[in-house]
C-alpha cells in the first residue's frame, strides 16, 4: 500500500478523526 | 481408530503449522450442538483453561482432567428460546455470555461461575432485536439493536451479577451494523461491518462515530472478524459467508483490507480463497462454499458446506491445513480457543475436538 493509492497517511489518525467528529 | 481418521490434511503447509489432535469431549446428552468456546476459570490465583459447549437448551462448562480428558463440571438450563450463540469475553475469567432467538437474538445472558463456592448463576444483561453482539476486553460487551427504525449502538459493563447500571451508548450509522471487531493496538477505537458493506469506526471513549468507510459491492454482506492498527493504517480482516469457489480466480473467504481513515480509501492486501484446483477437489470430492468462521491474530479457521474445516494463514493469504468431514459426521463449528493456539472444531453430535495448532 502506497500514499499515491490510499491518499495522505497519518499516525495520528485516530486523534484527529476524534476531534474533526462531532461530539 | 477414529483419531487417526481424523488427521488433518496438509495443503503444501509447512509441518509447524499443522493440526495436532489434542484431545476429545463428547457430550452425551446427544442434544443438537450450536456453538463451542473457551473460558478461563480463575481460581486462588491459578487459570484454567476450560471449554464451553451449547446446544438450543442448555450450556455446559468443561474442565480438563489428567490424560487429555474432560469433565463436565456444570450446566445452565436456559428455558424456552433457544440459545443460538455463545459470546466469549477475552481476558474475563468465569464469566460467559451467551445469545438467544430464533433466527435473531433476542435476548443475552451472562453465565457466571464463582470459583470461590463452586456457585453457577445466570442473569438477563439485555433483550430487543439486536443485530450483533462482541464481548469486548475489559467485562465490557457491544450490541447493536434496532427498535422500529431507530438503531441503538450500546456496550455494557458486566459484573458478576449482570449488567452494571453504568453503559455508553456509541454514535449509530445510518444502516444497520452486523458485525464488530477490537481494533489491535488502539484500545479506544472499535470497528463495525453494516448492511451496506460500510467499515465504521467509533471511538469507544467518547462514542463518537469517527469513519464510514466503503468496502465495494463486489463482496456482499462482509463481516469483519479483526482489525489491526499500524503505521498509520487500519487493517480489517472481512469474511465473505457468500463466497464460492470459482475456475477463474476462486472468490475470497478472507481479506485483509487496508483502510486508511483519513482519506477512507482502501487497498487489498491479501486474499485468502478457498481450496481450489486438483488438490483441493481430491480432498474434498466437491465444489464448496463458506458457511461460518472464526479469526485470531493472523490464523482464520472456517467450516465449509462439504463438512470440512480450513484453515489459512491470512498473512500468506494460504490454506495450511484441512480437516475432512469425520467418520461420524461433517463438522459444524470450529472456534480458536481464546488466547491459545488450539483450534475446537465441532460436529453437530455435540463431538467437540481440540488440536493444536
Amino acid at each position: 500500500c502506497s500514499e499515491s493509492d490510499l491518499g495522505p497517511i497519518s499516525l495520528n489518525w485516530f486523534e484527529e478523526l476524534s476531534a474533526e467528529a462531532p461530539p | 481408530d477414529v483419531a487417526e481418521q481424523w488427521t488433518p490434511v496438509l495443503l503444501d503447509g509447512p509441518t509447524e503449522e499443522s493440526l495436532q489432535l489434542v484431545s476429545k469431549l463428547k457430550d452425551s446428552s446427544n442434544s443438537c450442538a450450536v456453538d463451542v468456546s473457551t473460558m478461563w476459570w480463575e481460581a486462588g490465583g491459578c487459570r484454567e483453561f476450560c471449554v464451553v459447549t451449547a446446544c438450543e437448551s442448555s450450556v455446559s462448562l468443561w474442565k480438563p482432567l489428567a490424560s487429555d480428558r474432560w469433565h463436565k463440571v456444570y450446566t445452565w438450563q436456559v428455558g424456552e428460546i433457544p440459545v443460538i450463540q455463545i459470546i466469549p469475553l477475552p481476558d474475563t475469567g468465569n464469566l460467559v455470555c451467551i445469545a438467544l432467538g430464533d433466527l435473531e437474538i433476542a435476548e443475552i445472558r451472562l453465565l457466571f461461575c464463582s470459583s470461590e463456592n463452586d456457585s453457577f448463576k445466570q442473569s438477563l444483561v439485555k433483550t430487543g432485536t439486536i443485530k450483533a453482539v462482541l464481548g469486548l476486553k475489559g467485562r465490557r460487551l457491544v450490541s447493536s439493536s434496532r427498535t422500529g427504525q431507530e438503531q441503538q449502538v450500546e456496550i455494557v459493563w458486566l459484573s458478576e451479577t449482570g449488567r452494571s447500571k453504568d453503559g455508553q451508548t456509541l454514535m449509530p450509522p445510518e444502516e444497520t451494523v452486523l458485525a464488530f471487531a477490537e481494533v489491535e493496538g488502539m484500545r479506544d477505537a472499535l470497528v463495525g461491518t453494516t448492511t451496506v458493506n460500510d467499515v465504521v469506526v467509533w471511538n469507544l471513549r467518547t462514542g463518537q462515530l469517527l469513519k464510514k468507510m466503503h468496502v465495494g459491492y463486489s463482496y456482499p454482506a462482509s463481516i469483519c472478524h479483526r482489525a489491526y492498527s499500524d503505521s498509520g493504517l487500519l487493517f480489517v480482516v472481512l469474511s465473505h459467508p457468500h463466497a464460492k469457489e470459482s475456475e477463474s480466480c476462486g472468490n475470497p473467504v478472507f481479506r485483509v483490507i487496508a483502510f486508511n481513515p483519513r482519506t477512507a480509501r482502501s487497498a487489498a492486501v491479501v486474499f485468502s480463497s478457498l481450496p481450489a484446483g486438483h488438490s483441493g477437489r481430491q480432498v474434498l470430492g466437491k465444489i464448496h462454499g463458506y458457511l461460518e468462521g472464526d479469526v485470531q491474530d493472523a490464523s482464520a479457521a472456517a467450516v465449509l458446506t462439504s463438512g470440512a474445516v480450513v484453515v489459512w494463514d491470512l498473512l500468506l493469504g494460504r490454506c495450511t491445513a484441512l480437516l475432512p468431514p469425520g467418520p461420524t459426521g461433517h463438522w459444524a463449528l470450529a472456534r480458536w480457543a481464546t488466547g491459545s493456539a488450539c483450534l475446537l472444531a465441532g460436529q453437530r453430535d455435540g463431538t467437540i475436538c481440540l488440536y493444536r495448532y
